[in-house]
């Protein structure tokens, strides 16, 4: 049984495996786990469907975590998500209006052959695995891979950097299963949210050039309250704005290409902490830094119910 | 050991250029010694003011400590040991150390 799962650690990705299965298995009412296709070594995407049952019609927020392997903190909070999310559906008023009203996709580790090869081999590993043909060099930067401004600013064409974008636009099967995932839903989708680390940011469109978003009103004040609200936990402070000016330019973004495929509430998280422990941030950071960051989530998603 | 002990020695260190110049020489160190970037994420994004964290192999980090050193470039060292890091981390798991 995993009922004593612990929140407060980190896990290797079959654990994940077994605990979707499990909260799949145990909370029917609110749960449904799906793959959306398969790894670039095989595994499959696995993505959990959180939302109470209904006929009618309901808008949807897509989570994911893990899109680069070595921020941990990423699908340690996707879980920590999902949880509370379970958890507090009958007494937290607020959770129990989400849940109602929306679907969660909830995606805890987008790049489950990184994931695996940061936990067995390299643990600094960032890319995914896929295997270069006229290189020695693994991998591609799942976050320069999409097909939005691919190969631009902020990408490299190098197989061997870590900011390389890939011979061609969603050339990696993870990239190209969301994408095709997110298109088909795009209609519903109200928020994107990414998960990455490090750098205490709040992050939204663009990050491939410097001009403001038509919808710039809405998604700031959005991002503000969210800042303000992690805050609130326990006193860090988080920047936010537009990636391009806030952190800097970079081409090919799944948080972009969600926005330029019509979801009006495009972010990217950059977690705990900045640069203290950087990647290798204690288990013991997990708590505090999924507690707020859930509030920042709860503010976004409630939003991104209103009209924008 | 962990990862086979791959990370022993290695250190992370954060490098303040403050210098158009310096960022320049950095830049150039970092691609020679072909450096994990840890902050930014591409060694293209180094300019004058950008914090940048390096996660260096012992002997890399020998190469970059002199230079900054000499050139008196503002830095500051992380992690001293990555490997006794993730020990360290690793030990404060009581249910994988029983594993």
């Amino acid at each position: 049984s995993l009922s004593k799962y612990n929140y407060n650690e980190y896990h290797p990705l079959h654990e994940i495996e077994s605990w979707m299965f499990y909260m799949n298995k145990t909370h029917p009412d609110l749960v449904s786990l799906f793959s959306i296709g398969k790894s670039y070594e095989g595994r499959s995407l696995f993505v959990l469907k959180l939302g109470k049952r209904t006929n009618s019609y309901k808008k949807a927020v897509w989570i994911d975590c893990g899109m680069h392997a070595r921020e941990w903190i990423g699908p340690a909070f996707c879980q920590w998500f999902v949880k509370e999310a379970i958890n507090t559906y009958n007494t937290d008023p607020a959770m129990k209006k989400i849940l109602n009203l929306l679907y969660i996709y909830v995606m805890p580790v987008f790049n489950v052959d990184g994931y695996h090869f940061s936990w067995n081999t390299d643990r600094f590993w960032r890319k995914t695995r896929s295997k270069n043909t006229r290189y020695q060099c693994y991998g591609v930067d799942a976050n320069r891979n999409w097909k939005v401004h691919w190969s631009d600013e902020g990408a490299s064409l190098n197989p061997c950097d870590n900011t390389y974008c890939g011979p061609f636009p969603e050339s990696e099967p993870e990239v190209k299963a969301v994408a095709q995932f997110l298109y088909k839903q795009r209609k519903h989708v109200r928020a994107y949210m990414s998960f990455h680390a490090y750098a205490q940011m709040l992050l939204y469109p663009y990050s491939y050039q410097y001009g403001a978003i038509p919808n710039f009103g809405c998604v700031e004040s959005a991002a503000h309250n969210a800042v303000l609200a992690i805050r609130s936990a326990y006193g860090i402070r988080y920047r936010h704005g537009p990636a391009s000016s806030t952190l800097y330019l970079t081409s090919g973004s799944s948080m972009d290409w969600a926005y330029n495929n019509g979801i009006p509430y495009s972010y990217a998280f950059e977690l705990r902490d900045t640069g203290y422990y950087g990647f290798l941030l204690p288990e013991g950071l997990i708590k505090p830094t999924c507690v707020e960051t859930m509030l920042a989530v709860k503010n976004i998603t409630m939003h991104a119910l209103k009209k924008c | 050991h962990l990862y086979k002990n791959r990370y022993a020695g290695d250190k992370v260190i954060r490098v303040f250029p403050k210098t158009e110049e310096e960022a320049y020489e950095l830049r150039n160190m970092y691609r020679q010694l072909q450096v994990d970037l840890w902050q930014p994420s591409s060694i293209n994004h180094i300019e004058k003011d950008t914090v940048t964290d390096v996660h260096t192999s012992g002997n890399s980090s020998h190469v970059l400590l002199s230079y900054l050193i000499k050139e008196k470039v503002q830095h500051r060292i992380l992690v001293n040991n990555v490997q006794t890091m993730l020990e360290a981390q690793q030990v404060s798991r009581p249910r994988r150390k029983r594993r």
